[in-house]
């Protein structure tokens, strides 16, 4: 892969969200995801909406959490995504309220990606922003930079934050990720996590995923 | 202060057998512990030992307390019928003329003992909590860190008795991004953030997705390999 790559250089990401006092970190990761994959095959970068998985993805728990797995296929179950205009986000379960004929955007399949950050880094410089998942430990108190954490205390196996990578690259010699959080842009480096790259940090590299669009 | 002998009976004969001068940080580490629970649901308690270190204008508490859980069988509070529990609890309570401020509560099963001993260590090289002095007016400094924190963040709490309560989380909150700052080998700072006043409890419930553990979701395809420059 490239040395380094960040798709924000390259129109493929919408502002930072927030989602407020909910546990929809799922739906944020995957309608990332999707409209990066929207703008790369359609040349639009279209903001998605969240609430529309929140209301109408029944396989998954809404502000009690999802898996980005049940979310692409609740997509291609309903007929794809409404923007955030039109299905705009209140943060708590509502009534599914998804019009088809509203729907800007579609998806056909989904993919999982390769553990190896290597092929990571290759696959998001080629196909653009992935949907992965993390361990959220010391996140509460992010304020910038690279964050490291012990392996035992950050588990890949205790997996409870989704996200979406936007990028990599090095700061000083040291490599890596830059994801798009949920949280706002008063959190973080205006709403983005700098996270190590190559360890396996946080279990960075156990649940990437895309969509896919013919 | 030296371990009391075991009280002959929980809850207020323990204060008696306490010695003296644990009792108003025991207390206060209490009522933090019960903070918002229904008369006879709040837990007992059992024993405290522990010891006292003066600090600047204050005095640090370190204490290890038995507490006793209700038994809980009512539905529409606890889903499980549970039994009664004692819990090994260890609060550090600072007390600033006559002010006091919960800097730590770590609680578990008794024979979590040994995992407590291991905090311990993680405490035993912060200079917040051990070996250096504490800051001269600690608890000053942090009120004033926190009165930044709720203008920051336009944070309004209901109550003087809420405002306490949140202080002292944001307090221990300080403590444990200290240890994480401590423990990260990145170049990543750790502080105060828009969640520094939430427990972790509250936050893990609220901002983040206990599913993702769990399940693995749908099986999905693996992506092709990527080819070519």
């Amino acid at each position: 892969p490239p040395p380094r790559w960040d798709w924000r250089d390259k129109g493929a990401v919408t502002d930072v969200k927030d989602q407020g006092m909910c546990g929809s970190c799922w739906a944020f990761s995957v309608t990332g995801n999707v409209e990066g994959q929207w703008f790369l095959r359609r040349g639009t970068l279209l903001s998605l909406s969240e609430q529309e998985l929140l209301d109408c993805d029944k396989t998954d728990k809404a502000c009690l959490g999802g898996l980005p797995s049940n979310a692409y296929s609740a997509i291609r179950n309903l007929g794809g995504l409404e923007t955030e205009d039109d299905y705009s986000y209140r943060g708590r379960l509502q009534t599914c309220s998804f019009s088809a004929e509203k729907a800007k955007v579609y998806i056909n399949d989904s993919v999982e990606l390769s553990k190896n950050e290597q092929k990571l880094a290759a696959w998001l410089a080629k196909n653009g922003p992935i949907s992965v998942a993390i361990n959220a430990f010391g996140m509460q108190f992010y304020r910038h930079g690279i964050s490291h954490p012990l392996r035992p205390l950050c588990s890949p196996w205790l997996i409870d934050h989704a996200v979406l990578l936007v990028g990599y690259g090095n700061r000083s010699a040291t490599p890596f990720w830059a994801i798009k959080n949920s949280w706002g842009t008063d959190w973080g480096e205006e709403g983005y996590y700098y996270l190590h790259r190559g360890s396996g940090a946080c279990g960075v590299n156990i649940m990437a995923s895309s969509a896919v669009i013919d | 202060a030296p371990a009391s002998s075991k009280p002959r009976a929980a809850g207020a004969q323990a204060w008696e057998l306490a010695s003296p001068e644990l009792r108003e940080p025991v207390r206060f580490a209490l009522e933090m512990y019960n903070r918002g629970r229904a008369a006879g649901t709040r837990a007992a308690l059992e024993a405290v030992r522990g010891r006292v270190r003066r600090a600047g204008r204050g005095s640090l508490y370190s204490l290890k307390a038995t507490l006793v859980e209700p038994p809980c069988n009512d539905p529409t509070v606890c889903q499980l019928p549970v039994s009664k529990k004692t819990l090994l609890c260890s609060f550090e309570v600072l007390d600033e003329l006559g002010k006091h401020m919960l800097l730590r509560r770590d609680c578990g099963p008794v024979d979590t003992k040994s995992t407590d001993d291991k905090n311990e260590t993680f405490s035993s090289f912060l200079p917040l909590l051990n070996k250096d002095p504490l800051p001269q007016d600690f608890s000053v400094k942090m009120a004033s860190i926190f009165k930044d924190f709720v203008t920051t963040y336009n944070r309004t709490y209901d109550s003087k008795e809420e405002a306490s309560w949140r202080m002292s989380v944001f307090a221990s909150n300080m403590v444990r991004a200290q240890k994480i700052q401590a423990l990260d080998r990145g170049t990543a700072q750790y502080g105060v953030t828009k969640f520094s006043d939430l427990t972790e409890e509250e936050f893990r419930t609220v901002y983040l997705n206990p599913l993702l553990k769990d399940a693995p979701g749908r099986s999905r395809r693996p992506a092709p390999p990527v080819n070519g420059a």
